[in-house]
């Protein structure tokens, strides 16, 4: 059984391409057989894997406007038990073509349902907005994974980010429920860290992750070198973090 | 005259709102009477300027649908030459609503022809994407602001912003050309952040400012508080730069 996991959250800059990534290549890691979405027209995934723009012919703008499958734009990455599908920047006009297209939000979903049972865990990177594509990824997921920056702003969208999901759950996929939230860029000498993740304590209660992601300079220098953190630097705190998520994401898994 | 400046780029997190309001603030520190408007569904920069949702009855949404003239919507704050008229979660609707009315990039420009020559500066703060309300922003701006963050991301969307900037200058807006280039966050211990701010000059050479915005707490910490970081804290690092941005952007207009 494929489990769909959505990265979202529509304030800007927060981590969820670093999440994804580095999510799913710590799954991989554990030998679990696992498939990186790119849904954001910005790339950002695909370049963080290390493809380049001139590299991919065909990718997730071809699945969801119908014109390819979705096996037939899967690449293999460095890691054995990793796949990768790429985004490009033609999905920027995908929002406006979208519109006019009938079941426009459940292309993806439709285009997972060929896939299913192929991977353990499907990793979608989404957009920084609400818009009709990251309501493709929140149609197509079993649950969706929240990562917050411990900012000032960070709390702010949320109640956003929550109607939205509802909407979904209501219209479009009764099933999608929150996976987990996940305290990123924390730093332990500033007092607006700690009283961020103690807010989103208080709002989410145990759906906040233990695991906290700490502010890592090798997090941030490993997209330059296309490699998930576990690649660039496996000693470093911020690959011993996401490979501690890996770990907790899965026990939670199995208590349920 | 006025000046409208839009603070644009459609990647996440990379110091947008922070400019809009610190610019914005220190313009009026500067006594030029300056508008800063929030065309973000997110509205950042309206509650960093301490603006409540419970208090905003009416906002940009209003404008942007016609049905509000722009005086109606003007705030004022606790510096006396600058207004703010605040957004709204309202907001994220518009994308969909507009896409079927006519005109629909220009509404933001008729708007401001009611306002021409109140204020010195108009300074607009953007959403993370380039749909129509970031189309919206471009159409009605005399020139775009584009903020920078120093990490390996941000050089890769600049390619689509300036198709974007292209078009508008085609379709929509032929008068449109770039304020500058303001790096952002830059951290003087990391490579990373040096080797960003090169290739942003030889990408972009001397639309680059010299100012360049360190990564300061202090400047995260203020919009907890409702204020610009010359109220919150003027001797900090982030106020001062802010302030010397504002003049590099003024000493660039006279020179023209
Ligand atoms: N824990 C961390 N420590 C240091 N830097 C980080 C960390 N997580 C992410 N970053 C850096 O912060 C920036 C923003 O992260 P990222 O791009 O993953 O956010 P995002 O939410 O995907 O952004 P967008 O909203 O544009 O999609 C990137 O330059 C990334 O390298
Ligand atoms: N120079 C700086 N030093 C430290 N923190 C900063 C600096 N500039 C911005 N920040 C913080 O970084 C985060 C992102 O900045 P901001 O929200 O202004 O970016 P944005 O581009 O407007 O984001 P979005 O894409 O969501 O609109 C905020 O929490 C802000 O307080
Ligand atoms: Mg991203
Ligand atoms: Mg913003």
């Amino acid at each position: 059984m494929t489990r769909v996991i959505a990265i979202a959250n529509q304030k800007g800059g927060v981590g969820k391409t670093t999440t994804a990534i580095n999510l799913a290549a710590s799954l991989a890691v554990a030998e679990l057989k696992t498939l990186l979405v790119d849904i954001d027209p910005q790339a950002n995934c695909t370049s963080g894997m290390g493809v380049a723009r001139q590299q991919v012919e065909r990718d997730i703008y071809d699945v969801v406007i119908g014109e390819q499958e979705l096996e037939q734009v899967i690449l293999s990455t460095e890691l054995e038990y990793l796949d990768l599908v790429p985004s490009s920047t033609d999905l920027f006009g995908a929002e406006v073509e979208l519109v006019g297209m009938e079941s426009r939000e459940e292309r993806l979903r439709r285009a997972f349902s060929r896939i299913n049972g192929t991977y353990s865990h499907v990793i979608i990177d989404c957009p920084p907005s609400l818009g009709i594509l990251t309501l493709n990824a929140l149609t197509a997921a079993d649950s969706v994974l929240i990562p917050i920056q411990c900012e000032y702003y960070a709390l702010e969208g949320l109640s956003q980010l929550m109607n939205t999901i509802r909407l979904v759950t209501k219209r479009l996929n009764p099933d999608l429920v929150i996976e987990g939230i996940l305290m990123t860029m924390f730093d332990s000498r500033l007092n607006l860290s700690h009283q961020v993740v103690e807010e989103a304590r208080n709002y989410f209660s145990d759906k906040v992750y233990q695991t906290i992601i700490p502010r890592n300079v090798r997090l941030s220098e490993a997209p330059s070198f296309g490699k998930p953190i576990v690649l660039y630097d496996a000693l470093s705190t911020g690959a011993k973090t996401y490979l501690q998520l890996a770990r907790e994401l899965i026990e939670n898994e199995q208590k349920k």
